[in-house]
Order: C-alpha cells, then sequence, then structure tokens
C-alpha cells in the first residue's frame, strides 16, 4: 500500500510536449479566488477567422444544474452550436445552487469575454470548486481583463498546461493530452483535450 | 466535478460534432466512476474551428465515422485520467463485462461493480472478494433477466502485466472456484493496473468502465472540502 501511495502521478501522466491544433490561443492566471493562490482562471480562444467555429456539449444530467450550465447550453441553444469562439473556466466556486444571482454572475462572466472578442453569444462557461457559494465576480472580471488586456494568450505548450492546471481543484496533477490523426485523404488535424476531475465523479451527461 | 474541452481545428458541422461528442462520451466520461457521485457542473465540450483546410465534416462525409472513432478512443484516454487521479486512489480497475444480451445491460452491470464501495475497498485492501463483485452483479437494475443467466457467467481477475496466467478464474459458468490460488490472487491485486471480467455469456455486447479503489485518503480529502 505504502509503494502504491509514494507513485508519483504528476510524472507518469504529464507530458512534456504536445501538438496542439491551429487557431487556438489560450491564457490562465491566478485570480485570488483559491486561497491557495493557485492559477484559477483559463481561457481558451479560437483565433481562426477562415470559417465559423462550431462548438457542441454534454452536460450534467443533475437536476441541480449549476448557473454555468444551465448559460452555456442556452448559448448552444440559441446558435444552434455555430459560432462559438471561447471557454472560459474557473476554478475554487461552482457557481452552483446560487439561483438567479448566480445565472447572473454566470452570465456577466461569458458577456465580458464577449466584449472582449467582439462578438455576442460566442462564449461558453464552465465553474468548479464549492457549491453553494457566489463567484468572487470582482476577482474573476478583474483576471478576464488582464488576459485579454495584457495579451497573455499563447498557443505554446507551458500555455496549454497551464490552462490544463488553472481548471483543477483537488487533482493530483493537470490532465492533457494532444494527438495528430490523419484523415483518408492524407490531410492531418489534431485534437487536444484537458479534463479535471478527482472526486465527485460519476458521470452520466447528455 | 468533471470537466473537459477537446478542440480540433478540422471543420465540422454543429449537428456532426454534437453527434461525435455524445457517441464519444457515452463510452469514456460517461463510462467512469471515482465515487458513484454525479456533480452540478460536470460539462464536457468540444470546438471545431475549421484552420485545417478541408471540406466540412457532417454525418453524410465518407470521414465522420473515423473521426467520430478516433475522438472515442482520445476521450477514453482523457477520462482514464480522471480515474487514474481519483481522491486517494491507488489502482485503475477496468471492469470489462462482455457477451451480454445488450448494451444498456452491460453499462448497467459494469456502473454497479464500479460503484460498490465494498468492491473498491476490497481492491484496496487486495482482498479477492469476488463474492461482492457477485454481489452487485446481483442487485444491478437490469430490467429483466434477459443478460443475466446465473448458469452462464464468468468473472475474472485479469493481470495487466503480462505475467502469467493472465487470467485468474473465480466464476466458472456460475460455479465459484473454491480453490482459488490465492498467491496469484494476492499478485494481481497488488498490481497499479488490473482488471475485473465479467462474461455474461448471453450475447454479444459489452461495456467497459474505468473505476479506481476506495482508500482512507478519500475521506480524509473530503471531511474538509468545503472549510
Amino acid at each position: 500500500q505504502k509503494a502504491a501511495k509514494t507513485v508519483d502521478k504528476y510524472s507518469l501522466y504529464v507530458p512534456k510536449s504536445g501538438v496542439f491544433p491551429k487557431g487556438f490561443e489560450v491564457a490562465s492566471l491566478a485570480s485570488g479566488v483559491k486561497k491557495n493562490g493557485n492559477r484559477d482562471l483559463g481561457i481558451i480562444l479560437n483565433t481562426n477567422k477562415s470559417r465559423p467555429s462550431n462548438a457542441a456539449a454534454v452536460f450534467t444530467t443533475n437536476r441541480f444544474k449549476a448557473a454555468p450550465v444551465l448559460v452555456s447550453r442556452q448559448v448552444l441553444d440559441s446558435g444552434s452550436g455555430e459560432g462559438v469562439n471561447a471557454i472560459v473556466v474557473n476554478s475554487g466556486c461552482a457557481n452552483a445552487v446560487t439561483g438567479e444571482l448566480g445565472m447572473q454572475d454566470a452570465q456577466n462572466v461569458a458577456g465580458q469575454v464577449n466584449t472582449h472578442i467582439g462578438k455576442q453569444n460566442s462564449t461558453l462557461v464552465m465553474s468548479t470548486g464549492v457549491i453553494g457559494q457566489r463567484l468572487q465576480m470582482d476577482k474573476i472580471s478583474k483576471g478576464i481583463n488582464t488576459l485579454f488586456d495584457q495579451k497573455q494568450f499563447g498557443s505554446d505548450f507551458d500555455s496549454w498546461l497551464n490552462l490544463a492546471k488553472s481548471i483543477c481543484t483537488t487533482d493530483t496533477f493537470p490532465k492533457l493530452i494532444s494527438s495528430k490523426f490523419q484523415l483518408s485523404n492524407g490531410t492531418e488535424y489534431t485534437l487536444t483535450g484537458i479534463s479535471k476531475g478527482a472526486g465527485m465523479i460519476c458521470p452520466n451527461m447528455a | 466535478t468533471l470537466l473537459g474541452f477537446i478542440v480540433t481545428d478540422l471543420p465540422i458541422k454543429a449537428s456532426a460534432l454534437q453527434t461525435m461528442l455524445t457517441a464519444a462520451a457515452n463510452r469514456s466520461f460517461n463510462c467512469i466512476s471515482v465515487d458513484g457521485d454525479m456533480s452540478t457542473n460536470d460539462t464536457i465540450c468540444m470546438l471545431a474551428n475549421g484552420a485545417v483546410d478541408n471540406s466540412v465534416i457532417d454525418e453524410a462525409s465518407p470521414d465522420f465515422e473515423q473521426v467520430k472513432s478516433q475522438v472515442t478512443e482520445f476521450a477514453k484516454q482523457l477520462a482514464q485520467l480522471v480515474v487514474r487521479d481519483g481522491e486517494g486512489a491507488t489502482k485503475f480497475v477496468t471492469v470489462n463485462v462482455k457477451n451480454s444480451a445488450n448494451f444498456k445491460d452491460a453499462r448497467i452491470i459494469a456502473e454497479t461493480i464500479s460503484n460498490s464501495m465494498l468492491v473498491k475497498s476490497a481492491l484496496y485492501g487486495q482482498d479477492a472478494n469476488w463474492g461482492r463483485i457477485l454481489c452487485a452483479i446481483g442487485y444491478s437494475k437490469l430490467e429483466n433477466l434477459a443478460s443475466l443467466d446465473e448458469s452462464k457467467i464468468n468473472v475474472s481477475f485479469i493481470a495487466t502485466d503480462n505475467s502469467s496466467p493472465r487470467e485468474l478464474k473465480l466464476i466458472s459458468n456460475g460455479v465459484p472456484q473454491f480453490d482459488i490460488d490465492e498467491r496469484r490472487a494476492s499478485e494481481i491485486l497488488a498490481l497499479p493496473d488490473l482488471e475485473i471480467l465479467v462474461d455474461m455469456g448471453t450475447g454479444s455486447e459489452e461495456c467497459q468502465f474505468w473505476t479506481c479503489d476506495l482508500s482512507h485518503e478519500y475521506v480524509t480529502i473530503n471531511g474538509d472540502y468545503r472549510s
């Protein structure tokens, strides 16, 4: 048992390099929501202008859906998944079971990113952390402005890894994977994935 | 809470993207369990920005099935990392239910075993407690018994380190193996990765679920999450 516990999961499962899809930039920072001063706010941004960006999602089937779940679903439904250019994620506070005020907070977070990228209804929002507490909007709002105003977006490995770190809660390692694939006509494309989660895990999303 | 996103530079029609992601999630993120709890915030998003010069992929495109399959395998890798983290988890366990009459039943059985606190505790303690596995199968909330015939069921532990014998039979055609090789069982259960194989013998559908053990550390972590 002791041997198993001392396994260094970070060195086992966190990559040291990656390949990332064209036309995406990411940024993250510590807004101050997490008490330990770790990164807790991240944004992924589509910078490709050649075609509209499309989105899809699956959400919890829990009857008490958090505000960001409801807001993201509204965004996808209203545009039928078309024209989504950003995802903003915060950790440390789930903005769940926060009622009308929580809905307004989630809408304001998405709206603030929409304003920065100059497109309405273009941002999905995600939150994770403690249930039953309101978002600290002052910190998150300031953090979003800092990421855009100080042009902190990048597409290098460290930027992606830091984004993966920014969505962690009790995770012992950030979860980032990437791969290149080939279509039958020889065209190469890339998938990059980030996830978080360690506990409260038995999803049944639809 | 589970959060995640997958991004790609392929051009994919929104409806096709949703079909792809739903199919992938049903075989990956919806097949993991750390503690049986469902969050208020679970979300997996996918963005496709079309930066790669290729015709837009829709449900009728020749590449659709291939990309869907690649996204599914990719999603499985990402989902499995969540289980490998687990809260205090020391083991990564694949619960493989095969030869079931239908997928739905295979999934229900795999999920029930994966969520059993007693199975997970036994895995942590490296106890070859096949009785708890059979017990979980028995109380699975199946709609009927199309997939479950007590006389056809086989349950085994499978080693994942290429050691032999790779398979240790615990139940053979419904008959418990009372002369189980406890030494070999302990060796397999000491592995950080292992598989529980349940062969229903009633059909050809299968479902894999990924779970972990339950350790003292889980309680320590979750005893003061809010405070």
